[in-house]
């Protein structure tokens, strides 16, 4: 439990670090799990990776890539 | 791709001030030069070397800390290297990667540093995975090769490249602006209290505006004042609001309906602008980096804007009252600061906002006693009118921007 717990924290930081979740405005970062899942398929989209936006193996594996530190500008807007 | 800005200069010089430690100096430095190659070979650009100076675009490698770079990296692997739009220049990697050349082992700086210059020159993340923009390193590739979305992207911005075009004239450097009227206001009291913008600037410097005049906030004191054109040209005084973006390094100026863009003290081309999509006659600007939006205010109003990307601002403005909790309608002016919280200033008072945007017990207080180091006895002596001489007055000595650049910021009391 303590692992998965670890693991999704870890996806929302990366969703936020690179402008797939959107900061609060107020309040702590408890996000709704509609909101992650549409950050997390907005992610699967820009990766092509199969679009679920569960946070499975195939996913986390692509966030832990190497990669650049500048944000992305995917969301289903843009993708759209 | 994704276009993020773009150089109006053509022939561009750049300056590699340091190189890692895990290739010979010789492989790194034509590594990093094939870089620049594989852009120049699509786009009528060209890039010269320079060994001191400065340099439009710079080449550097830091770690986890960096005096120069406020984006520290993070070790080995994830985040290997980033870089500034244009026209900022500035192309950092990270020292702790085993930066590599001819091995599928490591981390190409060939490939890296391309996709870094690709963003220096103005475009954004490819969404196409096999892209050299695309935002994961793809690995190492012995025939790399532009994708064609990432060359349909730098010649979005600067053109294919073809004879005719390398010769073309390079763009005017500013646009043409409205004189600023020779006759400045008279010189503010900073100790009056009211103001017209305040801003938490580049280099973290608190400046506060009043009339055609600029001066710095630090814990020792006041700078001298300055007239707003004398440290950024073309800007015109009586200002209604100014935020500066350290997400983006713009500072925007906000008056009647224009707005002006500045980098630094140079005005970003095609500013000043009309404001079309919000109101004129802003109160307040505050750039808010929880969530890394402008926030524009006016009367009971606010906008929030990413500067970044498309903002639909037909749901603005929404009332303030619904986001910032406890503070005044019609500020004359607003900032976030170093300390994380929000100010909110009217009339001579000040409100500070916690993290929740909620004004914190003990306020309003007043600004000229908290923020411009005004003791009791001189507000009483001070006319009401605010328009007397100021204990600090322009040093003519010194250059307005050196002398606000030596200065460090401050608290309030």
């Amino acid at each position: 439990r303590t692992q998965t717990l670890t693991e999704k924290e870890a996806a929302v930081e990366y969703l936020l670090q690179y402008g797939y979740l959107q900061k609060p405005l107020e309040g702590h970062a408890n996000f709704r799990s509609e909101d992650l899942s549409k950050a997390l398929r907005a992610f699967q989209e820009a990766s092509e990776l199969p679009v679920s936006g569960q946070l499975d193996d195939a996913t986390k594996a692509r966030m832990r890539q190497p990669r650049c530190g500048l944000e992305d500008p995917f969301n289903q807007k843009t993708l759209k | 791709y994704l276009l993020l800005g773009r150089w109006r200069r053509r022939h561009l010089t750049f300056r590699i001030f340091n190189l890692p430690s895990t290739l010979p100096p010789n492989t790194a430095r034509a590594a990093l030069l094939q870089a620049f190659q594989y852009w120049s070979n699509v786009v009528p650009l060209t890039f010269r070397e320079v060994q001191a100076g400065s340099a439009d675009i710079r080449l550097s490698f830091h770690g986890r800390q960096s005096p120069y770079c406020s984006k520290a990296f993070d070790g080995p692997g994830r985040v290997l290297a980033h870089a500034d739009i244009p026209e900022l220049g500035s192309v950092h990697f990270d020292e702790d990667e085993l930066w590599t050349e001819g091995t599928y082992q490591g981390v190409n700086l060939r490939i890296i540093a391309a996709h870094e210059l690709g963003h220096a020159l103005g475009l954004g993340h490819s969404r196409y995975i096999q892209a050299l923009m695309a935002p994961v390193y793809a690995g190492y590739r012995p025939h790399f090769k532009l994708h064609p979305d990432d060359v349909a992207g730098i010649q979005a911005l600067y053109g294919k490249k073809s004879p005719e075009k390398e010769d073309e004239e390079e763009e005017t450097e500013l646009p043409t602006v409205p004189p600023v009227p020779t006759k400045p206001s008279p010189m503010p009291d900073p100790c009056s209290g009211e103001l017209d913008a305040m801003m938490l600037g580049p280099r973290g410097k608190t400046y506060a505006f009043k009339g055609d005049y600029v001066w710095t906030v630090t814990d020792s004191g006041l700078s001298p004042l300055f007239r707003v054109s004398a440290l950024w040209e073309g800007l015109p005084g009586n200002l209604d609001a100014a935020v500066y973006s350290p997400r983006t390094q713009w500072i925007h100026f906000f008056k009647g309906d224009r707005v002006w863009r500045y980098v630094n003290f140079r005005l970003s081309p095609g500013f000043p602008k009309k404001l079309n999509r919000v109101e004129p006659n802003l109160d307040a600007a505050f750039y808010w980096p929880l969530n890394q939006k402008v926030f524009l205010i006016k009367g009971t109003g606010y906008w929030q804007w990413d500067e970044l990307a498309p903002t639909d601002f037909s749901r603005y403005p929404k009332p303030i009252k619904d986001l910032f909790s406890g503070v005044p309608d019609r500020p004359s002016a607003a900032m976030s600061w170093q300390n994380g919280r929000v100010f909110f200033f009217k009339d001579k008072k000040y409100w500070s906002l916690n993290r929740q945007l909620r004004v914190e017990k003990g306020y309003p207080r007043n600004i000229a006693h908290n923020w411009m180091h005004c003791r009791p006895r001189t507000l009483e002596t001070t006319p009401t009118g605010g328009d007397t001489s100021p204990s600090a007055t322009l040093n003519t000595d010194r250059s307005p921007i050196d002398t606000i650049l030596n200065i460090t910021s401050a608290a309030p009391n």
